[in-house]
């Protein structure tokens, strides 16, 4: 099992590998990453090694293939099908964000509780009631749900996401969701975000 | 310094300490704490050292001394106030959320490059041209900024704001910033969360 802290830097070695590419690099070494990652050399070698990709002495990584194989690594190679539930301020955002579907990720369906909602298209995905959840998810075989509703709705959504099948969910709200011990829950928690801003930015006005 | 896996966990205890404060509880001990968290009760007993708040043998803690005491050590019950960039999809959202006020976070005003959103009113907030970021800052004394404009834009923004005297960037964009060492950078990575999420649904679907 990859470590969570490894996972979260993978997505910035695909970023620098991307522009080595397009400067026209082929191969690059461990350090040149580290450089432009800020991440210390052997916590990038400690990371690339949970691909089968080899750093030759000498020539470094092939940056095609180390590419290829993190994507894959991550199953952004694959594209999965996602729900999303609650239409609102970031409900909408995050379905108008084309970044994600390069990342593996595709929303083809949305489910909101507003009758003002509920029957139009919100960037090319449509709305749905939310009771319809389960029987779209089961037809559709949906594995990932997305939650961006107020947080005293966000349990109960994630109760119809286990019930129709749905197997990780991307949770926004604030909410901490109680599942099953199979189901994944991946957590984007804005408050702990801003909990070491605020308190950096006090300890440095403090000094 | 506290440690940030500390600070990050800090608001769920808040959000609990709510939730007894709700049912008419006036102290709780660091078992129930933990078990309305999921944390380990060690871990508990641990970050809540950092506030001065003693957990009284037989009864614990006093819910209203502890919520207090974790506001100030995050200084969320001061307001700072902030300007964000970039008023787009995300950064509209984020400008609708009126839980950041509660938080110690005010959004004063916005900037943009964009002529048909520069003059408008976004969530009661007004819409500047980013030219003017600078002189604004200076005369506000405004320390965070918030970023949230495509990601090949994100540097430059940056640079403005450490120019403009700002202290401390909350970036939303996947763009890793360079700036001075006193400016504290909080990321908010999204891939970096699709990562774990896409990679643990992998391996739970090899088994
Ligand atoms: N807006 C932000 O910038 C932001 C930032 C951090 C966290 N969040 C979190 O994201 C979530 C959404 O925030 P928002 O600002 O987009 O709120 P919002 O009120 O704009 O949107 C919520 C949407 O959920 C729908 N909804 C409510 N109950 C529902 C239910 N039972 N089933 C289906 N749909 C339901 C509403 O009709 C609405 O469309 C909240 O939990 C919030 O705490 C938002
Ligand atoms: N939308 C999402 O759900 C989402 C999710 C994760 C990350 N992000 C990141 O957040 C950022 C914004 O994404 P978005 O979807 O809101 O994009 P968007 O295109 O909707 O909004 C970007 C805004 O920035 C403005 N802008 C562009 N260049 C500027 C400059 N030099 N100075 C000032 N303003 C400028 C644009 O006019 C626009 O209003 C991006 O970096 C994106 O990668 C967005």
């Amino acid at each position: 099992r990859i470590p969570t802290s490894t996972l979260k830097r993978l997505p910035q070695y695909l970023e620098v590998l991307k522009q080595f590419t397009r400067a026209g690099l082929r191969e690059v070494s461990a350090t040149k990453i580290s450089v432009f990652t800020d991440f210390h050399q052997t916590l990038v070698r400690k990371d690339l090694s949970y691909t089968s990709i080899n750093n030759v002495p000498q020539s470094g990584y092939n940056i095609k293939q180390l590419a290829k194989a993190i994507e894959e690594l991550l199953n952004w190679s694959d594209t999965s099908s996602s729900y999303l539930v609650g239409v609102g301020h970031l409900g909408s955002a995050l379905l108008g964000y084309q970044e994600f579907s390069l990342r593996g990720l595709t929303i083809v369906d949305s489910f909101d509780n507003d009758p003002a909602k509920i029957g139009t298209i919100v960037h090319g995905v449509p709305v749905h009631s939310v009771l319809e959840i389960t029987s779209l998810a089961a037809k559709k075989h949906i594995k990932i749900g997305i939650i961006t509703v107020p947080p005293e709705a966000a349990q109960l959504v994630a109760d119809l996401m286990v019930h129709s099948g749905i197997k990780a969910i991307w949770n926004f709200t604030p909410q901490k969701l109680h599942v099953p011990t199979d189901i994944i829950v991946e957590n984007v928690d804005m408050f702990a975000s801003l909990a070491v801003l605020s308190r950096r930015l006090a300890e440095k006005d403090a000094q």
